[in-house]
């Protein structure tokens, strides 16, 4: 699954 | 929110900081590769842009703003304010031998063809490579401040504990994002010489110098 609306990463 | 990931974003703030204050309180960015700033700048442009369209947590905006502001403040020192410091012709690293692969893969590897999506894979990639000119120009001095072998440290600590924070999400959310897990592989391998030098050398009180 990848994370277009989840980079909640820095 | 793990303690691998908070330690993470910690150290990578410490390290900004370290290199603020060794440029502010030295009055110079001798030994600084003003090459690499300007790359981690770029890396922190083309990450952040969801900065203004896609609200996370406060916590994710203050971070992002400051991480912004410390890279160009950065820049702003090395070729403006102490620019008469800035050891240029030790900062030779070529530029493009990294731009135009990373480009290139941010095309071909990415999760869509957007634009927000391939600068966001940009700059991850961007990222693992971009300490490349500060190690190149080490290499080529020979030696480093103990300063900045703290702020490199630290820095290359940052990526280290998001491998961490990336296996606990995966045994604990099932989360895993192979762009970032990759890079992040690679942008750590690049600081395991360095930090084999740290610990044995810059930790027992001696100036990093290469023979």
């Amino acid at each position: 699954e990848a994370r277009f609306d989840q980079k909640d990463e820095l | 929110m793990n303690v691998f990931r908070i330690l993470g974003d910690l150290s990578h703030l410490l390290a900004m900081f370290l290199l603020l204050v060794k440029i502010w309180r030295s009055k110079s960015c001798a030994g600084i590769s003003g090459k690499s700033q300007i790359l981690f700048a770029l890396v922190f442009t083309t990450r952040y842009l969801d900065l203004f369209s896609n609200f996370i947590s406060i916590y994710n905006t203050v971070m992002k703003v400051v991480f912004l502001l410390c890279a160009y403040v950065t820049v702003y020192m090395i070729y403006w304010k102490f620019r008469k410091t800035f050891d240029i012709e030790n900062d030779t690293f070529r530029l493009e031998f990294l731009l135009v692969p990373v480009i290139g893969l941010s095309f071909l590897v990415n999760y869509s063809y957007t634009p927000t999506e391939v600068l966001w894979t940009f700059s991850i990639y961007l990222e693992s490579v971009a300490i490349l000119p500060q190690l190149f120009m080490i290499s080529k001095t020979g030696e480093a401040e103990t300063i900045t072998t703290h702020y490199l440290f630290f820095l290359g600590l940052y990526r280290a504990l998001y491998l961490a924070n990336w296996i606990w999400r995966y045994q604990t959310e099932n989360f895993y994002d192979q762009i970032s897990v990759v890079s992040g592989v690679v942008q750590t391998i690049f600081y395991c010489d360095f930090f084999y030098l740290y610990v044995t050398k810059v930790l027992k009180g001696k100036k990093l110098s290469l023979p």
